[in-house]
This record gives structure tokens, C-alpha cells and sequence, in this order.
């Protein structure tokens, strides 16, 4: 039953399956095939391509509200904080927007906030030179929130725009290490009033309900503005993102599709709802 | 968890005295949507439930346990048989240096995980030799040579522009002129669509014939796993899996879906981000994590 035809009970279980392999879970799927039989038993559906059509419209207006660029503006430094579970991609992240804002010609400096894992530093060194960005960054080991101060200090010394901190891979589990990033919040809001303006959690496509569970601890526990969805290059769809924006209410800023520079698109309802399915 | 979520179900299966093709259904359902929850793949959760449901209404009654009891019992014994056997360590029965490849998608592990075996195996008494062979991201090499000083164990020095396939290849043979006995193989990550790359997987395996090749999947992965696990296995054989980030919530039910599709043993789980967080695989401790 592959898109053309009169729609049955198969079609229905098929696209209940494609949704669940999309990892939108057995529950959300459950629900979007109920809406459907509703509307197919009304009539309203005459055939295959139109019950797809429907499918992904109501995807699409579930996450189209969730569709915004992060609002860097004056009065700069804009403070962007960037959080996330261990190998999501928050360092190859913060390399990828502050090429964009490069692009757009805002002056920006990388934080070297992560100053646990085995080369971090050299890691986000190597993006900084690839944009043309400055970091700051003490050694191996040294203590994450004194990055943090000094970065903060050196941004608003060089009339920095943007400043993206990278910070350590933590499982949301780990409560001494959310209580880490807490404190390094804290230390943001001291050195500038109102920051940091945004919190950007990474998430991983690959990832299923757990992506879940993180999204809202971080959300409870630290405070979520933003998310950005990585390796979307690959073949998982990222469905969880359809519970994330019921569970949270935060915007999704950007999609990773790769490992270099470019690979960041801006989050796009329809393109993602098409792909899911 | 299951047995929570359970109760009413198995409470109508207890009072009808015996397992029956009336009263399994719904327990069968509760079963179906625990492992989706805990990303047991779609098929992989169908192919259990089905072989659920044949041995519960094929078994016989158990004296000694209630209907609902057996059930579970039936759930669990049959996934901790899914999962595999005893636990199992690298395959090092071979003239050494024996070579072992880490393979698998990016971020899940593998540069720390091959650091973990090195410190694995040296408590064994082995001497092992570290081999950054990603020569794409930024400061991989750097990483494994860190963790390799942390534990002093010796790092090749990989060259960044050089082939990857000339980078194992040649540090087999220092490994050998060295007197190391193991040759821990960090590849880059990569995706399982990348043909180029998973050709330079192909590659590296004909150039060193490990004796181990172990797929690095994140516990937290979901249902995208068994097109990664197949996709792997069919390329280059996989002798192995390391499950990492095992000390966060994430039920784990990539696990399953890895085994159901390679039949390759789970041999270790990462419990941690220090070199000292490895440990062997409980098929049992999987299988109750799994039904939560
Ligand atoms: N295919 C693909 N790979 C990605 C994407 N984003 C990041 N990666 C890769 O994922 C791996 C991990 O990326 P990192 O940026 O180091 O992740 P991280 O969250 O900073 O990791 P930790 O700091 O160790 O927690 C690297 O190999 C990246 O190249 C993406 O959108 N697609
Ligand atoms: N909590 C926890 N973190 C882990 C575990 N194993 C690895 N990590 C972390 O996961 C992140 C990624 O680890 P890497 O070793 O860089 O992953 P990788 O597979 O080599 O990444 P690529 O080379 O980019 O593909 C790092 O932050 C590690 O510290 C584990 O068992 N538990
Ligand atoms: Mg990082
Ligand atoms: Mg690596």
C-alpha cells in the first residue's frame, strides 16, 4: 500500500509502524492514527496520498509554532550557553552557528567551558581557527566556571557580539554535574545582567524516549531557551522531537546534517514532517 | 515498571487460573508497549511477542507459580536468553598482536571505550598499544593520545594526513616490534550510509584481520538501531558490541535490537566517563533493566 489507492485498515497500521520506527513513540503514534481514522471514516480522506497529506499537515502544525531563529541582538554580548548529554554534538554545534554568525559579520568568541574530556580544548581551538572566532580557554582540568568569568570579561573588553560556551558532556542524571551548570549559570547572570539569553540544548536524532527525559530535566533543572537536533544526516528521523515540543515549550532552532561547517540548516516544520514518515 | 503496570492485567490473568488465549492479549499489549518505550525496535519487540505468546500458551502450568508469575517469568527468561550467554571478553586466543577495531556512529564512545580496554587489559596483564586512526575530526588523534598518557599506555603517533588504513597497518607492525600483544584500533565515527567510509572500514579489516571487531552503540540509541548494527555487520563483520552511557536512565533497549539482528554478544557496558568505567555484560541485569 504504497501511496496510491483507497485507504484501509492496513494503510492506517503501516503508517502507525513508519511512525514508530521514526522513534515518535507507540503512544503519539497510537493518537495521530486515531485522528486519522476518525477523519477516514467521516469521508474526508478519499485515498492514500490524500491520508498522507493529512498526516504530515498535522505534524507540521505541531512543530511549525516551534520554528525560530535565536534572537541574537543588542545589547551585545549576546550570551549563548550550550548544554547537552555527552557526544550529541555541542562542540561541532557552536563551530557550525559561529560560522553563520561569521557569515552575517558578527564578532564572536568561543568559551572553552568544557574542561573535563581529553582534549576539549584542542577539539574547539581547531573550530575557532576554522571561523575566525576568538576563544578563551585556560588548561586542562582548570575550573569551568573561571572560563566562563573570563570569557565574559574578554567579550565585553572587545565588543564581542556573541559568545558561545561550550560545556561538558553530562548525563541529565548526574546531579552534582547539573548542579555545576547551575552554578554556571549563575556566575553568566552576575557578569551580565539578563544573561545567558540563550540555553541551547543539544539533542541527538539518533537518541529515542530518553532524548525525552533529558529535554525536560535540562528544561527543569537548568532552563531550556533553545534546541538544536544533530545527525539528521543519518537514517534516524529524531520522531521524540514531536513529544520534546509537547513536554517543553522551547523553540528548535537548528538541524545538524553533517560534520562540517555548513551542515546546519534552520529547523523547517514541513521538511521535517515529509521526512519523518 | 512492568510489574507495576502489569498488576491489573496479570490480576485478571491470575483469577482466570491458567494462561489462555482470552486473557494473554492484553498482557501481551502491556509487554509490546514497555519495550517501545524502552526503544526495543518495532520488529524486534513483534518477533518477542510472538515467541511470548507461543510458550506461554504452550506451557504447561507451573505448580509452584501463579499465572501472572509465570508470565513474567516467561518475559524475563526470554529475553535474558535473547541477550545471550555468559559474559564474554575480546577474542585474544590468536599469536599476537592481536588487532581490535572500535567501529561505530559518531559520538558514541569509541575514543574513550578504546581507552577503557587498553586499561582493561593492562589489569589483565596484557600490554596493550593505543591507535588513533580517525584522522578527521578535530583533535581525535590528541584525545586518545591524553588518555593514553593517563594510563600510561603507549599511543602510535598517527600522522593526520595519512591514510587510515596505512595508520593501523603500520602500527600493527610497530606493536609487534614493541612486544605489545593488543591493538586497540579507534576509528572515526561514521555513519552506516557513508559508503566511502564504511569501504575504509572493509579496508582496514582485510589490511589487519583483527581478531575482534566491536560496534560501540550508545545505550540511549533508539529504534535507528538495527539499521546501524545490520549495516555494520554486513560490511565488516561484527564479533562484538560495547554498550556505552549504561549509567544514565536510558532503558537500553538498542541492546536487544542489536543482538536480535547481528547475533554478535554484548561484551562490555560503559558505566561512566572515567577509564575505570567498564564492565562485563549481565544478560539477566539487561533483560530487567530493559522491562523496567
Ligand atoms: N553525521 C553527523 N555527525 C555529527 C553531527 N554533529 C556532530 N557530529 C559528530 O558527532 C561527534 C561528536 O561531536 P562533538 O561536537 O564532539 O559532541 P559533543 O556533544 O561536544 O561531545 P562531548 O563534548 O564529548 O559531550 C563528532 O564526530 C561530530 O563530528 C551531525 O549533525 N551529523
Ligand atoms: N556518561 C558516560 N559518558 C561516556 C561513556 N563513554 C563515553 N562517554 C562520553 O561520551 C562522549 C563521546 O565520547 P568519544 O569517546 O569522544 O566518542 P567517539 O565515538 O570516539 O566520538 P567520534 O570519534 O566523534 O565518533 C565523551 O564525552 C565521553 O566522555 C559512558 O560509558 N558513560
Ligand atoms: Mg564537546
Ligand atoms: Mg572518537
Amino acid at each position: 500500500a504504497r501511496g496510491i489507492g483507497p485507504v484501509d485498515e492496513n494503510v492506517l497500521v503501516e503508517l502507525e509502524e513508519a511512525l514508530i520506527l521514526a522513534d515518535a513513540g507507540a503512544d503519539l503514534a497510537g493518537e495521530y492514527v486515531v485522528a486519522l481514522r476518525a477523519k477516514w471514516r467521516r469521508g474526508e480522506l478519499p485515498d492514500i496520498a490524500a491520508l498522507r497529506l493529512e498526516l504530515k499537515k498535522m505534524i507540521t502544525n505541531t512543530l511549525a509554532p516551534r520554528m525560530a531563529p535565536i534572537p541574537v541582538a543588542p545589547p551585545y554580548p549576546f550570551v549563548v550557553l550550550v548544554i547537552g548529554v555527552n557526544g550529541v554534538g555541542k562542540t561541532t554545534t557552536i563551530g557550525k552557528i559561529a560560522h553563520l554568525l561569521r557569515e552575517e559579520g558578527h564578532p564572536v568568541l568561543l568559551a572553552a567551558g568544557d574542561t573535563f574530556r581529553a582534549a576539549a580544548i584542542g577539539q574547539l581551538r581547531v573550530w575557532a581557527e576554522r571561523v575566525g572566532a576568538d576563544i578563551i580557554h585556560h588548561k586542562e582540568g582548570s575550573d569551568s566556571s573561571a572560563v566562563v568569568f573570563d570569557s565574559l570579561r574578554a567579550a565585553k573588553a572587545r565588543g564581542t557580539h556573541v559568545v558561545l560556551i561550550d560545556t561538558a558532556g553530562r548525563l541529565h542524571t548526574k546531579t552534582h554535574l547539573m548542579e555545576e551548570m547551575r552554578k554556571v549559570v549563575r556566575v553568566i547572570g552576575r557578569e551580565i545582567p539578563g544573561a545567558p539569553q540563550e540555553i541551547l540544548l543539544v539533542l541527538d536524532a539518533t537518541n529515542g524516549r530518553n532524548a525525552i527525559t533529558q529535554a525536560k530535566t535540562f528544561q527543569e533543572v537548568i532552563g531550556v531557551t533553545g534546541i538544536v537536533l544533530t545527525k539528521l544526516d543519518g537514517t534516524a528521523k529524531g520522531g521524540m522531537v514531536l513529544s520534546v515540543t509537547k513536554e517543553t515549550d522551547v523553540p528548535i532552532r537548528f538541524v545538524g546534517v553533517g560534520e562540517t561547517i555548513d551542515d546546519l540548516r534552520p529547523f523547517d516544520a514541513e521538511s521535517f514532517a515529509s521526512a519523518l514518515f | 515498571n512492568l510489574s507495576e503496570k502489569f498488576q491489573g492485567v496479570l490480576k485478571n490473568l491470575r483469577g482466570h487460573g491458567r494462561i489462555s488465549e482470552g486473557n494473554i492479549e492484553e498482557a501481551l499489549r502491556e509487554v509490546r508497549l514497555a519495550l517501545l518505550e524502552a526503544d526495543v525496535n518495532y520488529k524486534v519487540v513483534k518477533e518477542f511477542t510472538a515467541a511470548v505468546r507461543s510458550k506461554a500458551l504452550g506451557a504447561e502450568v507451573m505448580a509452584s507459580l501463579s499465572p501472572d508469575q509465570h508470565f513474567i517469568k516467561i518475559v524475563h527468561d526470554g529475553m535474558t536468553s535473547m541477550m545471550g550467554g555468559e559474559a564474554q571478553d575480546l577474542d585474544l586466543a590468536r599469536r599476537p598482536p592481536v588487532p581490535v577495531m572500535l567501529v561505530g556512529l559518531q559520538g558514541s564512545g569509541k575514543t574513550t571505550s578504546c581507552g577503557k580496554l587498553a586499561l582493561h587489559l593492562q589489569k589483565k596483564k596484557r600490554r596493550p598499544f593505543l591507535v588513533p586512526a580517525d584522522v578527521y575530526r578535530p583533535a581525535a588523534i590528541e584525545q586518545l593520545k591524553v588518555l593514553g598518557s593517563q594510563i600510561g599506555i603507549p599511543v602510535f603517533d598517527s600522522d593526520p594526513n595519512a591514510d587510515p588504513v596505512d595508520i593501523c597497518r603500520e602500527a600493527v607492525r610497530q606493536a609487534d616490534l614493541t612486544g605489545c600483544d593488543t591493538v586497540l584500533l579507534d576509528t572515526a565515527g561514521r555513519l552506516h550510509v557513508d559508503e566511502e567510509l564504511m569501504e575504509e572500514l572493509r579496508r582496514i579489516k582485510e589490511a589487519v584481520d583483527p581478531g575482534d571487531i566491536l560496534l560501540v552503540a550508545d545505550a540511549m540509541t533508539g529504534q535507528d538501531a538495527v539499521n546501524v548494527a545490520k549495516a555494520f555487520h554486513e560490511k565488516v563483520g561484527l564479533t562484538g558490541v560495547l554498550l556505552t552511557k549504561m549509567d544514565g536512565d536510558a532503558r537500553g533497549g538498542a541492546a536487544l535490537s542489536i543482538r536480535a539482528v547481528t547475533g554478535a554478544p554484548i561484551k562490555f557496558v560503559g558505566v561512566g566517563e572515567k577509564l575505570d568505567a567498564l564492565e562485563a555484560f549481565f544478560p539477566d541485569r539487561m533483560a530487567s533493566r530493559i522491562l523496567g
